[in-house]
């Protein structure tokens, strides 16, 4: 009957909520950032220990994740309000496993092909991409006096990802390089090819890379004789620009159009929308209220 | 009686020692009036300095002090806060006094190493307080 079929739900949650550890009972129930700050959190609250042991990140990378820190927030960590985007949270991946393809050919400026898997288990499904980006970095900070003309041929080696609706399955675009002052690093935007495969909640990107520069155009005397791949390294990081859509997360559209009034927290709210009628008759008795 | 009503108007009204403003401060305002206060705290101390990369320190602050009885606007209280003070001095003390809470928050951004070593920047809501009231 109804009233068995209900006890026996409530007595398997029960038992569920009694295997689980009590601090993961607290994580936020949209599936929001399991591995970020807010698990931490509790779980300095419940057993007292910080964040697991880590592995160390290459330096270059957290060279560039703490240059983006300053242009993105004040010293105290306030984000600044003087950005233009919706990102709320910027992902760096260095490859998990990547080997060369195949040589090079130093005449004509191409790299030699690379072969790249990312793992991105810490994308949760409340993160929405933006943006992506590959990293190059250089091995010493190189300046080209001209402009370098690269082609970038990248194919996404997933067998499954051709069932994917949409999914580019391979993807070649020229990207004109200005190298004009001092550089570290060289962005390249593969946001089409990434977009499909990060909102099916893919965990693990599997790609190569082949790049070519134009060698003519390099001006530079160390450059002539040491072409482009003795400078770039050949393995770059994956960026990801993401959304947060989670309530923890700062939205900064947000803040800016709806300021919250200190007497209304967000339940009241969800109240008056839970029965519209209500927020009607507020409605009624307010305008009534002016025209009196 | 008539003795009474003199010996009564010869007792100072107020202390000598104490002068009226300081007199009728005690009426008006709590002397520890509920207010925010810093905290600066550095991730090393919680030992996580090995992963939050930025900010290097972090002050939540926080909201300490008595509410005044009549909040009214100053606190942005709903009027239930007076109601609540009411119910605890003249009906029934078991109901706390109004408490001294934060209002507003501001965002943090954090620059943390996952586990799997991906570096992750993250705009988080309400992690400094920025206001205090009285509920």
């Amino acid at each position: 009957s109804q009233a068995s079929r209900e006890a026996a739900q409530i007595a398997a949650s029960a038992e569920l909520e009694s295997e689980a550890e009590p601090w993961s009972l607290l994580q936020p129930l949209n599936g929001g950032n399991r591995s970020g700050l807010l698990a931490a959190l509790f779980k300095v609250l419940y057993d007292g220990q910080g964040g697991a042991p880590r592995l160390q990140p290459d330096s270059r990378a957290l060279g560039y994740m703490k240059r983006l820190y300053k242009a993105y927030a004040t010293k105290e960590g306030i984000p600044k309000s003087n950005r233009g985007h919706l990102y709320n949270t910027v992902r760096l991946f260095t490859p998990c496993a990547q080997h060369k393809q195949a040589p090079g050919d130093q005449v004509a400026g191409t790299l030699p092909s690379v072969d790249l898997l990312f793992n991105l288990d810490c994308v949760t499904a409340v993160e929405h991409l933006l943006k992506s980006v590959l990293l190059y970095t250089f091995n010493n900070s190189v300046s080209f006096p001209s402009a370098v003309k690269c082609v970038c041929n990248l194919v996404i080696k997933e067998p499954e990802s051709k069932t994917l609706p949409g999914t580019p399955y391979s993807f070649t675009f020229n990207s004109q390089f200005e190298f004009r002052k001092k550089y570290k690093w060289i962005e390249m935007d593969v946001t089409p090819l990434l977009q499909p495969l990060v909102a099916s909640n893919k965990k693990s990107i599997h790609m190569s890379v082949n790049l070519t520069c134009g060698k003519d155009q390099l001006q530079h005397p160390s450059a002539q004789d040491s072409p482009l791949n003795t400078t770039l390294l050949l393995f770059p990081s994956l960026l990801l620009y993401l959304n947060d859509t989670s309530a923890q997360a700062y939205h900064r559209w947000h803040s800016l159009h709806y300021k919250r009034r200190p007497s209304q927290g967000p339940d009241q709210k969800r109240d008056l929308s839970a029965c519209p009628e209500g927020e009607g008759a507020a409605e009624g008795i307010r305008s009534s209220r002016h025209r009196r | 009686s008539q003795e009474a009503v003199s010996s009564e108007l010869k007792k100072p009204l107020v202390p000598a020692s104490l002068n009226l403003s300081e007199y009728f401060k005690q009426f008006l305002f709590p002397q520890n009036e509920c207010e925010l206060h810093d905290f600066r705290l550095s991730f090393s101390q919680l030992k996580w300095d090995n992963w939050i990369v930025a900010p290097q320190r972090y002050n939540p602050r926080y909201c300490k002090g008595d509410c005044p009885r009549a909040v009214g606007h100053r606190y942005g209280s709903p009027v239930h806060t007076m109601v609540q003070n009411i119910i605890h001095e003249k009906l029934d003390s078991s109901v706390p006094r109004p408490s001294c809470v934060p209002a507003k928050y501001s965002p943090l951004s954090v620059l943390t190493i996952e586990s799997d070593g991906s570096i992750t920047y993250k705009e988080y809501e309400d992690m400094i307080a920025t206001k205090c009231t009285c509920r």
